[in-house]
């Protein structure tokens, strides 16, 4: 590895790791720089393939995914001890994660410019991963996977169909965990996701039927538009949905799961002083249709009083 | 920007201690760290709305391996959708859907798996958005059968 990236002491462990781990920047287009932390495999190094890992929001750090999912370190909730995962990815692998685009993390732009998009960032990916097996060259004989999470389901076979294109480099496939892959049938399942799991009722899924699908004795996987029906009682029941899942206070991360805080303060979307409020989170883009007409509708609806 | 529900305050401030930051050779100018930037967020341009062209052409290649897998409770991106677009995709059935199995002492049941040529599509059962961390064990197993191509 390069010495300069490699990481000889981290904070919080109690014993320093077997295997050699490096910290550093890698260079994309203009003057992005993006941070990677590259795991050696605790099997064998050398032979073990090499896989990256993109997280996704868009925004949101891969560190996250290393040191709370399936990297080999797990913080602890002090916020400073470290301790050792056994099911690890990297025990068998050598795994690369990446903070992309810039401006997540600690990737940065020397011009401080963080627009950017679904091309940009995939081809920042691609520079990325050049400039990586420049540094690391004895990585190119190694089989190479990209992997993700999230929106990542966008990022990752965008990128492979970079490197498919690169001869140089031992492409063999790629791993997508609960990534987004088609942003209307996320939106459409979801709806049959809620009301099969109970969070919806029957009075709602009749209403929904009835508005968003093209016959109330057709409901099958593909029949019903939920995601972008222009019928407005289509529109007004689909605010119900995204209202139970999104603001109620589910973890919409995992079902069963708590959540974390508990109930958000704004979940039944009105203040104690009887104003509502706007409220902003990250997501995959699943809602945003949805969620942003659901907050005109509320501006509308609440003019007279003072927006927070 | 905070993920709703899910408490990031240890890793915030893990990676915000100058210490470790010193480790990682983070630069001193670089600002603090965050789970997800909404800076990043609110600047991105969304350009599609699906994946499935890409898809196509990953599989038209006819010698890359594709997992796609679902913790079967995750509602931000679940299931059913990404169920749904892989049967989009048209594959031919190599394997019928099946359970597929972890070992934590007994085998047990991890959830289910629907194989084509060089496809899987895999659920894990229980678990979330973020996979590894609420199944390590099935997770673990998971890509380690997928990396060394082994069934699963």
């Amino acid at each position: 590895g390069t010495p300069s990236d490699e990481i000889t002491y981290l904070p919080g462990l109690v014993k320093q790791p077997s295997f050699k781990h490096y910290s550093g920047y890698l260079q994309a287009s203009g003057t992005k720089q993006l941070h990677f932390w590259l795991l050696e495999s605790q099997s064998s190094p050398v032979h073990d393939p090499l896989v990256l890992w993109l997280s996704g929001g868009p925004g949101c750090s891969s560190l996250y995914a290393l040191l709370m999912q399936n990297g080999p370190f797990r913080i602890q909730d002090d916020g400073f001890s470290l301790e050792y995962n056994d099911y690890s990815w990297n025990k068998e692998a050598n795994v690369l994660y990446l903070e992309s685009p810039a401006g997540v993390g600690f990737s940065y732009s020397d011009d401080q410019n963080y627009t950017t998009n679904d091309d940009e960032v995939a081809e920042d990916n691609y520079l990325a991963l050049q400039d990586f097996f420049k540094r690391y060259p004895y990585y190119k004989s190694h089989n190479f996977f990209i992997t993700g999470s999230s929106y990542a389901g966008f990022y990752v076979p965008m990128l492979a169909l970079k490197v498919m294109q690169d001869s140089d480099i031992k492409f063999q496939g790629i791993a997508v965990g609960n990534g987004l892959s088609s942003i209307p049938l996320n939106g459409n399942s979801i709806v049959y996701f809620a009301y099969y799991h109970g969070l919806i009722g029957d009075d709602l899924w009749t209403d929904l039927t009835q508005s968003c699908c093209p016959s109330n004795n057709s409901i099958n996987a593909h029949s019903c538009n939920f995601y972008n029906n222009t019928n407005p009682d289509c529109a007004t029941a689909m605010e119900q949905v995204s209202h139970v899942i999104k603001d109620i206070g589910l973890n919409r991360y995992n079902l069963f799961a708590n959540c974390s805080g508990g109930i958000p303060p704004h979940s039944v979307g009105l203040g104690f002083d009887g104003q509502k409020y706007v409220t902003y989170d990250v997501d995959p883009p699943v809602f945003h249709k949805y969620y942003f007409g659901q907050k005109r509708r509320m501006v509308k609806l609440c003019s007279h009083h003072k927006l927070k | 920007a905070q993920i709703p529900c899910i408490n990031t305050s240890a890793i915030t401030t893990y990676l915000n201690n100058p210490y470790v930051r010193q480790s990682l050779h983070i630069p001193e100018n670089i600002t603090s760290w965050e789970v997800c930037s909404s800076a990043v967020l609110q600047k991105y341009t969304f350009q599609y709305d699906t994946m499935k062209s890409q898809y196509d052409q990953i599989i038209m290649a006819f010698k890359y391996r594709v997992l796609l897998y679902n913790g079967d409770t995750d509602m931000a991106c679940n299931f059913l959708g990404n169920q749904w677009f892989v049967e989009s995709l048209g594959l031919q059935e190599q394997i019928q859907r099946r359970a597929w199995l972890f070992n934590d002492g007994k085998d047990q049941i991890a959830g289910f798996v629907k194989e084509y040529q060089n496809f899987a599509f895999l659920t894990v059962k229980g678990a979330g958005h973020m996979v590894p961390m609420d199944k390590p064990n099935a997770a673990f197993t998971m890509i380690n059968n997928f990396l060394k191509k082994r069934p699963f």
